[in-house]
């Protein structure tokens, strides 16, 4: 194992762990620096599997995997002691946890250009995984798997894709995606249904909703030419998503802040984007909706 | 940047501290830790509406593939999911059923050959957070290819 990245004590760990951890950077492509965060098998881990694990965004962390998901302990509110996960992922999987693409979280570049799209970070990811069985050659027989979650979606495909018909030796069993955008036309359409059967549109709306975007071939909520269709995808869009409802949990309260970050505006612009145009002349009018002017 | 509802005041707080970056061996010159960058989503360039084709290919070299959705999510709800695995066009080798854990009903899921499609009752976006133990025992199933 590579020593100089080995965390050997943390701030706020009161517990003794059962697993190794390192963390440090893998060389992604040229002067792009990708920080990971290696946390071996609590079972076995010379036999048990290695798992890469990808939050999306595009443009968030998996360190938020790592400390509020899936990793083998968390932050406690006090944002200074740490305590044990009993539902760690690590529990019979050596877990490997990447801030990908470069500008996210830890991980950075040389000359701090983070424009980047889909295949850039594929490819990058590609040679991260290279650069951490340098560093950790003792793996390389190991089954390999590789998790993401959201925008994930994409970001687990393309770069298994490339793990599957690359040169590098790497004993690559499958991958998983949870809570996966992987058809953007698909997400779209299939949130219209979720939302009426939720009940969160009502009668009126469902009606202008299938009077405006539905004909005998089907409904269009994703990318129909009608203006009138728009306006009702909007407003559904609306209460979705900025009415103060949970989107990533329906039933859950909104904790932190409702505000929207750029990146995370930026990602739902990126979902019934061909209505992103008019998303900024609508904006949700509060509880009074059935009164609100469309024009 | 933080997105909408989600607190990550803690790791945020702990992750800035200078004896943990420290600990983890992070540059000193580097800026502060962010859930989210807007200097990377802002000017991200999507190329796939879509990884209908990407997934066949991998199906069609032998890998095994799990496809798991939090069912209370809207972000990247389950039944658009459930669509894309239908659509790949993958015959089906068992019915939507359901699947158990700690003697309750955890979910539900379908197999469709190699990849498989499957829901965490009740839980979010992220589900390892919100059905921590479901999430684990799905987890350990796929790994060793096992019947949930």
């Amino acid at each position: 194992q590579y020593a100089p990245d080995e965390v050997t004590d943390l701030p706020g760990m009161t517990f003794k762990p059962n697993y190794r951890q390192w963390s440090g950077y893998l060389q992604a492509g040229p002067g792009k620096f990708l920080h990971y965060w290696f946390v071996t098998s609590q079972r076995d881990p010379t036999k048990d599997p290695v798992v890469l694990w990808l939050n999306g965004g595009p443009g968030c962390s998996s360190l938020d995997g790592f400390l509020s998901e899936n990793g083998p302990f968390h932050v406690n509110d006090d944002g200074a002691t740490l305590y044990e996960n009993e539902f760690s992922w690590n529990k019979n999987a050596n877990m490997l946890y990447l801030e990908s693409p470069a500008g996210v979280g830890y991980s950075y570049s040389d000359d701090h250009n983070y424009e980047t799209d889909d295949d850039k970070v594929a490819a990058d990811n590609y040679q991260a995984l290279q650069s951490f069985f340098v560093k950790f050659p003792n793996f390389t027989l190991n089954e390999f798997f590789i998790f993401g979650e959201s925008y994930g979606g994409i970001y687990v495909p393309t770069l298994s894709l490339r793990v599957a018909t690359g040169q590098a030796k790497i004993n690559f069993q499958g991958f998983s995606v949870g809570n996966g955008l992987s058809s953007f036309a698909l997400n779209d359409e299939s949130l219209i249904y979720f939302g009426y059967y939720h009940g969160l549109f009502g009668e009126d709306l469902w009606r202008d909703l299938n009077d405006n975007c539905c004909n005998k071939g089907g409904c269009n909520f994703y990318n129909s030419s009608s203006d009138s269709c728009k306006i009702q995808v909007n407003i559904a869009f609306s209460i979705v998503y900025q009415s103060g409802l949970n989107e990533y949990s329906l039933y859950l309260d909104c904790e932190g802040r409702q505000g929207f970050s750029k990146t995370y505006e930026k990602a739902m612009t990126l979902l019934f984007r061909n209505y992103r145009k008019t998303l900024h002349t609508y904006k949700y009018s509060g509880p009074r909706l059935s009164s609100v002017s469309l024009n | 940047g933080v997105p909408p509802c989600i607190n990550s005041t803690a790791q945020t707080n702990w992750l800035n501290r200078g004896d943990v970056r420290k600990a983890l061996h992070i540059p000193a010159t580097l800026p502060a830790w962010d859930i989210c960058s807007d200097a990377v989503g802002e000017r991200y360039n999507i190329l796939y509406w879509t990884v209908k084709d990407v997934y066949l290919k991998l199906l069609s070299m032998g890998l095994r593939a799990l496809v798991y959705n939090g069912d209370t999510d809207m972000a990247c709800n389950f039944l658009g999911d459930q669509w894309f695995v239908e659509d790949l066009g993958i015959k089906e080798t068992s019915k939507y059923k359901t699947w158990i854990y700690d003697d309750q009903v955890a979910g539900f899921y379908q197999r469709f050959g190699n990849i498989t499609f499957l829901t965490v009752k009740g839980a979010g976006h992220m589900v390892p957070q919100w059905a921590p133990g479901p999430a684990l025992h799905m987890f350990q199933t796929f790994l060793i290819n096992d019947s949930y």
